[in-house]
């Protein structure tokens, strides 16, 4: 039934919300669904966990869409669950993976900004928090976490698209995820995907050292970006934060790492063309595809390399 | 809803670090509202500004006195968004 949705389509929140009851009724062996938070407007936080079983096994995040313009990603989101749960008991190597390794999986992590991208105004990236004091809305959550919260790279400005919110974890959004990766206790990698410029990245952001773990780190990145190319051709580069853009305070995978989770990436995936944030529909399938081995080759090196 | 009729999107080249930080000052005049699509980063590395309709000639004027390269990425948002809509809703029937 889940491969009756169209994939090669963008969705609103309800659609891809009603998606993932399908996709967690054709697989319930495999898929359920959670709910980690609400939203600062009181939605659902969901999140999809596929584990075949064990209790507290080795795990995996990956989110998609903390910035809400960036629709390719809630689409990758939802293609890359689709494939994750087809391909377990056929393909070998999601079958070991998940055999081993329970993967969470929010796929509309802002989703206050994403209806809010399909009622009001399409090109909106933050959260939809009200600032005290400002007649501006909205906190960007890659920049509210507390990982250098507050540095460079990030705004005090309400008003500004990277206005870092009046403290660490102060959007619900983030202080959901915060909350469930520390309880959990067993998360070994993070993988935030965002678009639109050709990047696989990792710790840190907010300052130029290199991170303890930068040459295991970078060799797997130029591993996944190669594999990645191999598909469609489609070139990334890759590096830590800091030197592939530039200083930027308060980000999700800083904090992750800061907190014990080794394997943190962040993605910002496709445009090949000129489109930005308004990537074509026919774009999805494609972006997604080409994302699948490099996504593939992180989980597989997290599930070989135990620590 | 916010329309975006007539706004452009630009994509700069900074040749410099010295044009980098000017982008980022550009950036930093909220009169001028524009909107950083992928910021600037490195010199030879491209940028990404939406600039409302209002506000074009004068973030043109700004990028061609100091001299920054810029060409047009998308030359009317609100054409791309009524595309992106139509696309939507034809994907809807068809799957009704």
């Amino acid at each position: 039934r889940a491969n009756q949705f169209n994939f090669a389509s963008y969705h609103t929140l309800e659609e891809i919300y009603d998606w993932m009851d399908t996709l967690v009724a054709d697989h319930p062996n495999l898929v359920s669904k959670i709910q980690i938070g609400e939203s600062y407007e009181k939605r659902p936080l969901y999140v999809l966990k596929f584990s075949t079983g064990g209790s507290n096994r080795p795990a995996v995040w990956l989110d998609t869409g903390i910035h809400s313009r960036e629709w390719v990603t809630q689409a990758t989101g939802v293609w890359t669950a689709n494939k994750l749960a087809e391909d377990y008991g056929h393909d070998p190597t999601v079958t070991s993976l998940l055999d081993t390794v329970d993967i969470f999986f929010e796929i509309v992590t802002n989703p206050d900004g994403y209806a809010f991208t399909h009622s009001s105004n399409r090109l909106w990236r933050k959260t939809r928090s009200i600032n005290a004091g400002s007649s501006c809305i909205g906190v960007d959550p890659n920049r509210n976490w507390d990982a250098g919260f507050g540095d460079a790279g990030s705004s005090s400005n309400p008003c500004s698209e990277t206005y870092h919110g009046p403290y660490a974890h102060s959007e619900s959004e983030v202080k959901s995820i915060v909350d469930f990766i520390k309880s959990h206790g067993n998360v070994k990698a993070l993988i935030s995907i965002h678009s639109y410029s050709q990047m696989l990245m990792f710790p840190y952001g907010y300052k130029r050292t290199p991170a303890p773990d930068h040459e295991e780190l970078n060799e797997l990145a130029k591993k996944a970006v190669s594999d990645l190319a191999a598909v469609y051709g489609t070139k990334y580069t890759y590096g830590s934060i800091a030197d592939t853009i530039y200083l930027a305070a308060g980000t999700t995978v800083d904090w992750a790492y800061e907190n014990g989770v080794k394997y943190s990436y962040t993605f910002e995936l496709r445009d090949t063309g000129r489109y930005g944030f308004l990537l074509p529909s026919s774009q999805i399938i494609p972006t997604a595809t080409e994302t699948w081995p490099a996504l593939l080759d992180i989980l597989v090196h997290v599930q070989q390399h135990p620590y | 809803e916010q329309l975006f009729v007539g706004d452009q999107v630009l994509r700069v080249v900074a040749s410099s670090e010295e044009q980098i930080a000017l982008l980022r000052a550009l950036g930093e005049q909220v009169e001028l509202q524009v909107d950083f699509w992928r910021d600037p980063t490195k010199p030879g590395r491209p940028a990404d500004l939406r600039v409302p309709f209002s506000r074009l000639q004068a973030v043109k004027i700004f990028l061609e006195s100091h001299g920054i390269s810029y060409s047009i990425m998308i030359e009317d948002v609100q054409q791309l968004l009524d595309e992106e809509k139509r696309t939507m809703m034809l994907s809807r029937r068809m799957e009704r």
